[in-house]
């Protein structure tokens, strides 16, 4: 399962 | 959000404080690469184009606006309102030799192959090494103000907290970004040398030189 990263950092 | 990454953050916006003090004050760019500063634009301005369709909060809303309008702001002092203060022979690193691999690197690493995706990988990758050109003039002059030592010093020190910070991610809730991971390490590593000559001199009370 290939789930993305949360980009919740700057 | 942890204490890492928030300190990373608030020395991130020091440092941002710290370089317009110095050009305020001195009313001078002298020792600023313009190279740096304008990746810098580029680096938030790929970056944070989910600014349009991904919400986070309103903690990570207003810091994007801030480093996008900051560092236009400095781009634009130095570029009109102190331009005679900088010295473009100084400032000769190429920056095509960034801006190719990064592109390159960004099209073959990233998490998904769609525009944003390669611009956000592209700005990480860009911002690991956009202090080069600042770091090469510094070398070339082979002095600093302390100021700007400062400057580069918080700058340092907001990369290198967002190292325990992804450490203490990865045990407190499971994530791993290795883009992020890879690229921030790489980052703080150019700093080492930096760091070495900073804290053994200027902190010290001396001034900051590179040894000949």
């Amino acid at each position: 399962p290939s789930e993305l990263p949360v980009k919740d950092e700057l | 959000m942890n204490l890492f990454r928030l300190l990373g953050d608030l020395a991130h916006l020091a440092s941002i404080f710290i370089l317009l003090h110095k050009i305020q004050t001195t009313r001078s760019c002298r020792g600023i690469s313009f190279k740096t500063q304008a990746l810098y634009v580029l680096v938030f301005l790929t970056r944070y184009v989910d600014l349009f369709f991904h919400w986070v909060s309103l903690y990570n809303f207003v810091m994007k606006i801030f480093f996008i309008a900051s560092s236009c702001y400095i781009l634009y002092l130095m570029k009109y309102r102190f331009r005679p203060t900088h010295d473009p022979s100084l400032d000769t690193f190429k920056i095509e030799y960034l801006l190719g691999p990064c592109f390159v690197l960004a099209l073959i690493f990233n998490y998904h192959f769609e525009l944003a995706e390669v611009l956000w990988a592209f700005s990480i990758y860009l911002e690991a090494v956009a202090i080069f050109p600042q770091l090469f003039m510094l070398q070339r002059t082979g002095e600093a103000e302390a100021i700007t030592t400062h400057y580069l010093a918080a700058l340092g020190v907001y990369r290198a907290l967002y190292i325990p910070n992804w450490i203490y991610r990865y045990f407190t809730e499971g994530v791993v970004d290795p883009i992020a991971v890879v690229a921030g390490i790489v980052q703080t590593g150019l700093y080492l040398d930096f760091f070495y000559v900073y804290f053994t001199k200027v902190l010290q009370g001396q001034k900051f030189e590179l040894p000949a």
